[in-house]
């Protein structure tokens, strides 16, 4: 009778995560996550950019079909009406819920996240959002700014903390509800970090120190890379600490310290997500839910860290498109728990030095708009068509194809002499 | 070969442009903007791409006028730091095949 579904999505996380095999990195509870998951180490976006990779995979359509390459326009106006994986789930007898950052905000979801086609209750932002871009980052001279690098005393933030831990809160809250209620259902927990601001509690910092924190391995512009090719990445200019390093525009670079300390965040952040992911997955198991619901975990897109002299997305490099993208099915993934054994025990990144490894890996070549006809096949529930060429006026069919024929298949160049 | 290629499940993306050098609103052009679309296929072994007039207005895009290309062979160059698109047959094969 169909499982609850978990879709965890993160905002510009490329699988800088133990699981991908990266040896800086602390992240336990993604680790653990994976090990009991199928886990796509080639698995990419359709565009790097936060809008236009979110209404793709949410609805199984190519960009070239929403026709959303920036933020400005809503697809069920501008290109068509098309159904959403949510929406699908929730005409299908789920209850829907978003937390957090799932839908892009504003014109391209309607200003509503897609409320109420995609989701059976209005969805949840956290009420600190509002203050993300605000000047809250101390200087060194002990004032406030909208830096880029900004580890910050949560104490001392708008309301005592910050988007991402209340977001986790809600969805612990949602998942005790849920808990009582004995319907199934899809709930999406969008978290915010590691995009930018780098904003996270600054004792992650300590797992980090940054004489540890190497560049990248080529962090110069590429001789051959067309120009067009090259992304300027001008929204970090605009952040109070890098605008003030005066940085030359289009190609900088910026200075070698301050890469440095912009990676050096950008780990901190993953840590401080992988703490929230492990509350929420422990909550499932203090709920008794994880032998009933399946896990899925991704990113919208990559985000560089300095490779090819680039800095955030806006790119067709791999390190912009990457992304991670695992899925947990009790019973497939892994034999289901003894009733009240615990599947996802919370792991402390500042003690746990384990690294787990992956239960299965796919190397398939796969991409985000196969999430949809992906999950509603491991939910049983009538995988949507695929598309005919064009599908403009098509409301319900994919562009994607469904992964589950590759949880299980042997691994190797098939059709290409083996 | 082109039929490896083909028999390999590819992924692909594209980022849009608005214009053939870096400039303000490069990194998100708004939809009226956009003159160029990057389009990428990828497999194990290579990542390819081709940057195209694009006509905003019809959504068209013409792969007659590619502006730009990129060919990067994963296994001798996995940061895609060596764009062999123009130097090598490769380049010129996969013109062909597009």
């Amino acid at each position: 009778d169909g499982m609850n579904i978990l879709f965890i999505v993160v905002d510009d996380l490329r699988p800088v995560l133990g699981c991908y095999g990266d040896k800086l990195v602390k992240s336990p509870n993604i680790d653990q996550l994976a090990s009991r998951s199928v886990v796509f180490s080639n698995a990419y976006a359709q565009q790097a950019l936060c809008a236009p990779s979110r209404v793709s995979f949410l609805t199984g359509r190519r960009p070239d079909t929403t026709r959303l390459y920036d933020f400005y326009s809503y697809w069920r106006v501008h290109a068509g009406n098309y159904s959403t994986m949510p929406q699908y789930f929730k005409e299908n007898g789920y209850v829907t819920l978003s937390v957090g950052k799932v839908f892009h905000p504003g014109v391209s979801s309607n200003h509503s996240d897609d409320y109420p086609y995609s989701w059976s209750i209005p969805p949840f932002h956290p009420s600190t959002e509002k203050y993300e871009n605000d000047k809250t980052c101390r200087g060194k001279d002990g004032k406030l700014y909208a830096n880029l690098v900004c580890p910050v005393d949560v104490t001392e933030m708008p309301k005592g903390t910050l988007p991402d831990i209340q977001s986790t809160a809600e969805a612990i809250r949602l998942l005790n509800v849920m808990k009582d209620k004995k319907q199934k259902f899809f709930l999406a927990v969008g978290y915010h970090k590691p995009h930018i601001p780098l904003r996270y509690p600054q004792e992650f910092l300590k797992l980090y120190p940054l004489e540890n924190i190497p560049l990248a391995p080529d962090p110069w512009v590429p001789e051959k890379l067309p120009s067009v090719a090259y992304n300027p990445w001008t929204d970090i200019r605009r952040r109070d600490d890098v605008e003030a390093l005066n940085v030359s525009f289009p190609y900088g670079p910026l200075p070698e310290e301050f890469q440095r300390q912009i990676r050096q965040s950008y780990y901190a952040a993953v840590s401080y997500l992988d703490v929230q992911v492990g509350l929420l997955l422990s909550a499932l198991d203090n709920v008794g839910l994880s032998n009933n619901t399946m896990v899925v975990f991704t990113a919208d897109h990559g985000w560089s860290l300095g490779e090819h002299g680039e800095w955030a997305k806006y790119s067709n490099f791999d390190v912009a498109t990457r992304v991670p993208l695992m899925f947990y099915v009790p019973g497939m993934t892994t034999p289901s728990a003894s009733q009240g054994m615990r599947v996802f025990p919370y792991l402390d990144p500042f003690s746990h030095n384990v690294n787990s490894v992956p239960q299965g890996q796919s190397k398939k070549v796969v991409e985000l708009v196969s999430l949809f006809p992906t999950l509603a096949e491991l939910a049983g529930l009538q995988v949507p068509p695929a598309c005919p060429e064009p599908s403009l006026h098509v409301g319900l069919c994919t562009e994607g194809t469904s992964l589950v024929r590759y949880f299980s298949a042997s691994e190797g160049k098939e059709g290409c002499g083996g | 070969t082109a039929r490896c290629f083909y028999e390999e499940p590819a992924a692909l993306s594209q980022y849009p442009r608005p214009a053939d050098t870096p400039q303000w609103n490069s990194d998100k052009p708004k939809l009226k903007d956009i003159r160029i679309m990057g389009y990428s296929m990828r497999t194990i072994d290579y990542r390819y791409t081709v940057w195209v007039q694009f006509n905003p207005k019809n959504f068209t895009a013409n792969f007659e006028d590619v502006h730009a290309g990129e060919l990067y062979v994963m296994e001798t160059d996995p940061n895609q730091d060596y764009n062999i698109y123009n130097n090598t047959s490769h380049g010129w094969l996969f013109k062909k095949v597009l």
